[in-house]
């Protein structure tokens, strides 16, 4: 919150476009500002209204260096806008720096990304500590299309205006803690001997070196991928991963997505019964990767580029009891399944499980 | 993934801190000086809040971590205090 609980009188708030950046067509200038009120108006009582030639409350510009409130932009990338608290005159402000790549993609900074925090200021909130929050102080992409309020923002804004009059609450995404022992995850691989956990539109990366866990958006690593991949593995002799969500996989080629995906998983053999894969290891020793599709999975020879004659089999006849299995990846000889909170560790050679851990045993909590 | 950035010298690096944590953490632009030794008490008070505050190891140094945030694009509102 912003010290002093600055708040608007009223829930009924009016805004204007001062002026536009010539860097985007004006209508898609605007799609942004209307998307980026509904941010706000979707989870409290707050209604915006457009206003033309008059003063409105939230007053939107684009400018340029020093634009005379005192605090000068710096031109391409570092502060990229900013804006005032809710007050008369300034209050409620957004100065955009008409200076950065304003975009509606990946490419550069995304306006409506940038007003949507920008206007958690004009409405009252102050940043976030929360890496996952809109109002984090530091710009990351998420695709529009995906964009969802997280929880932490809703709290807050809710604190100072109230719930929205909806019947049902909208509730936001959480961001995941390495050491909540609740935590499950969408997909794992490894990457150039690092482990990389899946979940929701974050990974966590660990690498054997550093004793914390890095979280990262996927989308800064990787913008064109979706959030909440399903599967995914390394084929360490090509230096390739390969990540599933639906009918639909993508390649890494090193660390960049090879161009011409994605592609459908069909390409690999599977029948069309097949809508998503819920996990996939490759065992480096054998050139065989291992598809986990509810009870059953499939092997693919990655030398043949086939899928083995003779599968689906079902897992609990070869992998013993593990359930559904969310995700796995192989390291260092073993096989490690994730189910929900728990892990099993399944030694390929006495085909047997060997150990069972809790899913977040790999980072040192 | 983003490569760290490359090793500055300690002067740039010094400049960047400190007009991140004016700029962002209220730390008062001093006219003393003598006060620029990294040792300045105030200003490793304040890297240590921006440190806990972007959840980076609060080592009160300028280390690669700090370095890297500090470099990222973000938003001109302070992380603290009012902006009036």
């Amino acid at each position: 919150f912003t010290p002093g609980n600055p708040k608007w009188k009223t829930n009924h708030l009016t805004y204007r476009i001062l002026n536009y950046t010539p860097k985007m067509r004006q209508a898609d200038v605007e799609a942004a500002v209307q998307k980026a009120l509904q941010v706000w108006s979707n989870v409290t009582p707050l209604t915006f209204q457009k206003v033309e030639d008059k003063e409105a409350d939230i007053m939107i510009s684009f400018a340029y260096r020093d634009h005379r409130d005192n605090s000068p932009f710096d031109g391409p990338n570092g502060q990229l806008a900013h804006a005032f608290q809710p007050g008369e005159g300034i209050g409620g402000d957004v100065h955009l720096d008409e200076e950065e790549a304003w975009t509606t993609g990946g490419r550069g900074f995304n306006l409506f990304i940038v007003l949507a925090h920008e206007l958690g200021h004009s409405l009252g909130l102050s940043h976030s500590s929360d890496p996952g929050a809109l109002m984090y102080p530091s710009y990351s992409y998420t695709d529009p299309k995906e964009f969802l309020l997280p929880q932490d923002d809703i709290d807050g804004i809710q604190a100072i205006y109230g719930q929205s009059a909806t019947a049902v609450q909208p509730t936001g995404p959480t961001t995941p803690q390495a050491c909540d022992p609740q935590l499950t995850f969408d997909a794992i691989t490894t990457l150039r001997g690092e482990i990389i956990f899946f979940k929701g539109r974050y990974m966590l990366r660990k690498h054997p070196a550093r004793a914390e866990t890095e979280l990262s958006f996927i989308s800064l690593f990787w913008p064109r991928l979706p959030s909440k991949i399903q599967a995914a593995y390394e084929n360490v002799e090509r230096d390739e991963v390969l990540l599933f969500k639906e009918d639909k996989y993508w390649l890494l080629r090193g660390y960049d997505i090879a161009p011409g995906y994605p592609k459908p998983i069909y390409h690999l053999g599977f029948p069309k019964t097949v809508k998503r894969v819920n996990a996939a290891y490759s065992d480096e020793s054998t050139g065989k990767t291992y598809f986990f599709v509810a009870d059953r999975y499939w092997r693919y020879d990655e030398n043949k580029r086939s899928m083995d004659y003779g599968y689906p089999r079902k897992i609990v006849s070869d992998f013993g009891r593990i359930g559904r299995v969310d995700a796995a990846f192989q390291k260092d000889g073993y096989v490690y399944f994730f189910h929900g909170q728990t892990q099993f560790q399944f030694d390929p050679a006495a085909k047997r499980i060997v150990g069972q851990m809790k899913s977040i045993s790999w980072f040192n909590c | 993934f983003p490569v760290a950035p490359a090793a500055q010298d300690e002067s740039k690096t010094l400049q960047l801190v400190e007009s991140y944590l004016q700029k962002f953490y209220g730390l008062q632009r001093g006219h003393h000086p003598h006060l620029r030794r990294k040792g300045d008490s105030r200003l490793v008070e304040k890297l240590r809040e921006m440190q806990a505050f972007f959840g980076l190891q609060v080592t009160g140094k300028p280390d690669l971590d700090t370095l890297e945030m500090m470099e990222k694009p973000r938003c001109g509102v302070p992380d603290v205090g009012q902006y009036m």
